[in-house]
């Protein structure tokens, strides 16, 4: 933070586009600090709205050498913006230098990057040391602008200033404007708790929850909450399925029609694939959860009330399936979250229940709760 | 052949470090012939906490790769301090 810890004091704060760069259209402009905003807003109870004239608590302008603050831009390159800290008058302001050439892709200079970085300035955060982090003072261009994420250290150094998201606001709905559910950090134990997938890597266990994972290892007992993107910053969030294939030290994440393989903390070049490259048909539109057989070298898919299997060696579906997963796995829940095998068992997740599954024996051995992984 | 040229672009680089230094990492402008007449050391000490900070070799010395890292461009906000 700032010295002395400049932060609103209130958690709805208006903002105003003051003019606009000749580089792009108006809307493109708008969209990218909506968009900008929406960063911190994700993380926060803040909200913003937009004011049209008048004096807004953040005022955002474009402007180019000289332009009233005594900190002038310097034309094209070096300086790209600048902000102010909270507070009343220039504080919490934000300057563009119209001297960059402002872009919406990911040559130039992205004005949804330098746009949210800024606006952590003006919320509140200085810069961070972290390269990781969007609050790193050096300008990094992006190739996936669909990935960004916050890493963990701008997360936590604003949920510091403002807290996490409140319960309340995600569930409150607007009159004319809804407003979408937001991503608040998960409580392990919520007996409510279901994964999106869960998967091993390198001997440690993890389940994935919305942008969240928890890190299940045997260095630490108690399971370590980490963000996705702090670990594999170009993966989506809201996974729908993952599993390992140990004898390639590879990690494969699905989320509805792609793919992505992950080694230690890298993602393989060449992915994202569409899942359809597996030999699945057109109409499967995602899968649900997934399971490797080390042993046999066959990959499960589970998607809806049925199951594929998937030959890991001629990296082919095998025929005769898809098959209902009642008839080979009786007693599991149809549909099915995530899976995962341990000590000789295959556990199904599926919403707060997880099913203890033995493979020889055919049948479900025991149920428990979803998190009973996490020490709930 | 320009027989100082090297210490053209010497000087050149000092100039370009003093100044990030002075916008960034609260260098002391009215200090600065001094530092670099009879003393180094408080702009080599400020060469190292930008090294620090920004995640490069420490070195306290104005290498290639701090070089490159002073000319990239970046938030006009200082890493250090506050606009003064």
């Amino acid at each position: 933070t700032f010295p002395g810890t400049p932060k609103w004091s209130k958690t709805h704060l208006t903002y105003r586009i003051v003019n606009y760069t000749p580089d792009l259209p108006r809307e493109a402009v708008d969209a990218a600090i909506e968009k900008a905003l929406g960063v911190w807003k994700e993380v926060t109870p803040l909200t913003f709205s937009r004011m049209d004239e008048g004096e807004a608590d953040i005022m955002i302008s474009f402007a180019v050498g000289e332009h009233g603050d005594f900190y002038p831009f310097d034309g094209p390159g070096a300086i790209l913006a600048h902000a102010y800290p909270p507070g009343s008058g220039i504080h919490g302001d934000v300057h563009f230098d119209d001297d960059e050439k402002w872009t919406e892709k990911a040559a130039g200079t992205n004005l949804f990057f330098v746009a949210a970085h800024e606006l952590g300035h003006a919320l509140g955060l200085m810069h961070s040391a972290n390269p990781e982090a969007l609050m790193y003072p050096v300008y990094r261009s992006f190739k996936d602008l669909a990935s960004f994420r916050l890493s963990q250290d701008d997360v936590d150094g604003i949920q510091f200033l403002y807290g996490s998201p409140t319960t309340p606001k995600n569930n409150y709905v607007a009159p004319t404007e809804p407003v979408p559910p937001r991503s608040k950090t998960p409580a392990k134990c919520d007996p409510a708790l279901s994964f999106d997938a869960v998967s091993t890597l390198r001997g440690e266990i993890l389940f994935f929850k919305d942008r969240y994972f928890w890190r299940r290892s045997h260095w630490s007992a108690e399971p370590g909450l980490h963000l996705i993107s702090s670990f594999w910053p170009s993966l989506p969030s809201n996974l729908d399925a993952a599993y390992e294939v140990s004898s390639k030290d590879t990690v494969f994440v699905f989320k509805g029609n792609k793919f992505w393989a992950v080694r230690g903390n890298e993602v393989q070049a060449g992915y994202p694939r569409n899942i359809h490259t597996l030999g699945f048909p057109s109409t499967i539109r995602k899968i649900d959860a997934a399971i490797s057989d080390k042993e046999q070298k066959k990959t499960y898919f589970f998607v809806e009330d049925k199951y594929w299997r998937f030959d890991e060696k001629t990296q082919s579906m095998e025929r005769g399936f898809p098959r209902p997963i009642e008839d080979d796995f009786p007693g599991v829940e149809p549909k099915v979250d995530a899976v995962l095998e341990a000590f000789g068992f295959l556990y199904f997740f599926s919403g707060s229940s997880q099913y203890e599954f033995d493979p020889n024996a055919k049948r479900v051995t025991h149920i428990f709760k979803t998190n009973s992984w996490l020490l709930c | 052949y320009p027989v100082n040229g090297d210490r053209e672009e010497e000087d050149s680089n000092m100039d370009l470090v003093q100044r990030y230094l002075e916008n960034y990492y609260n260098l002391t402008k009215k200090v600065e012939n001094i530092y670099r007449r009879r003393d180094s050391s408080p702009i080599d000490n400020k060469i190292r906490e930008m090294q620090k900070f920004l995640g490069l070799e420490v070195t306290g010395k104005l290498d290639s790769s701090t070089l490159e890292m002073i000319r990239k461009p970046r938030c006009g906000v200082p890493d250090v301090g506050h606009f003064t």
